[in-house]
């Protein structure tokens, strides 16, 4: 199944 | 109002050159981005970079009092925790008139002004109206920075028609880039179908590609970055592989930007 990871996964911490 | 679909409250980052708006979606899926330069005001002043904190979900209520012949001023004092919104009706019939009022918008549970509805009957008068403003921490406009193996240009009515039709269809779209063609596929709920009933893209489309790309997304997320697409006539998909995607309006002497985390895994 595919899973939704959040932005900061891709771009790193704000 | 395009931003208070996905975002509930945010920074207005005012400085001598823009207003720029950054903000994430509470599930931190997607990310706005908004820039307006002070040229794509008819006049525009800032003494002071300050952030205007404001809650979107009010503002768009105030904004839907506007027509599309009124002339919006937005003003914020030193210090103030107000903006204010005055509504120029354009008009010489009516003699000037102000309506003021202030309420918290960050604060859900308050009921709406009673008066508010007889502040919409009174157009087009000339309205003054308030928004409570909250002081956060300023964004950095920088985030996130990426280079993309893809860019897709196509019309943006285009865009938004193929992800409204999509988004009735299934939650999840796949979105595959090749040279010479665009798939944007729905992903049906249940993995049992084995056909899926492909878009094709009609003219207009631009492919600029070093590498094959496919990605999965959220057709929810999709269809509410398409109602940016009154802005501009365009709009570019951005894409690399297991990298969220770019969606791009560009318009005169700004842009809204949207980022959307792929759904990854098998």
């Amino acid at each position: 199944a595919k899973t939704q990871p959040g932005l900061k996964n891709f771009f790193g911490p704000k | 109002k395009s931003c208070s679909i996905l975002v509930t409250d945010a920074n207005f980052e005012c400085n001598e050159e823009n207003i720029m708006l950054q903000a994430m979606d509470n599930s931190h899926i997607a990310l706005v981005s908004v820039e307006i330069g002070a040229p794509g005001f008819t006049s525009y002043r800032c003494d002071r970079t300050m952030p205007l904190g404001v809650d979107l979900t009010s503002l768009t209520k105030v904004l839907r009092c506007a027509k599309d012949e009124n002339i919006c001023t937005l003003k914020a004092a030193d210090e103030a925790d107000v903006l204010n919104l005055v509504y120029d009706a354009k008009s010489a019939f009516f003699s000037p008139f102000f309506f003021a009022f202030m309420w918290h918008g960050r604060d859900a549970s308050s009921p709406f002004p009673p008066f508010f509805l007889l502040c919409s009957a009174l157009l087009p008068l000339f309205i003054h109206l308030n928004i409570s403003l909250s002081s956060q921490t300023p964004i950095t406009s920088s985030w996130p920075e990426t280079k993309y193996d893809t860019r897709v240009t196509l019309p943006s009515a285009e865009f938004t028609r193929i992800v409204r039709d999509l988004s009735q269809l299934g939650e999840h779209v796949r979105i595959e880039v090749s040279k010479e063609v665009v798939r944007i596929s729905k992903l049906k709920a249940k993995s049992s179908a084995e056909d899926e009933d492909n878009d094709s893209i009609p003219t207009g489309v631009v492919i600029e590609m070093n590498q094959h790309v496919s990605l999965t997304f959220s057709l929810k997320y999709l269809v509410n970055f398409s109602k940016s697409g009154s802005l501009s006539g365009e709009v570019q998909l951005l894409m690399s592989n297991d990298v969220p995607l770019l969606v791009a309006y560009d318009f005169t002497q700004g842009y809204i930007r949207c980022y959307l985390a792929p759904k990854i895994g098998d």
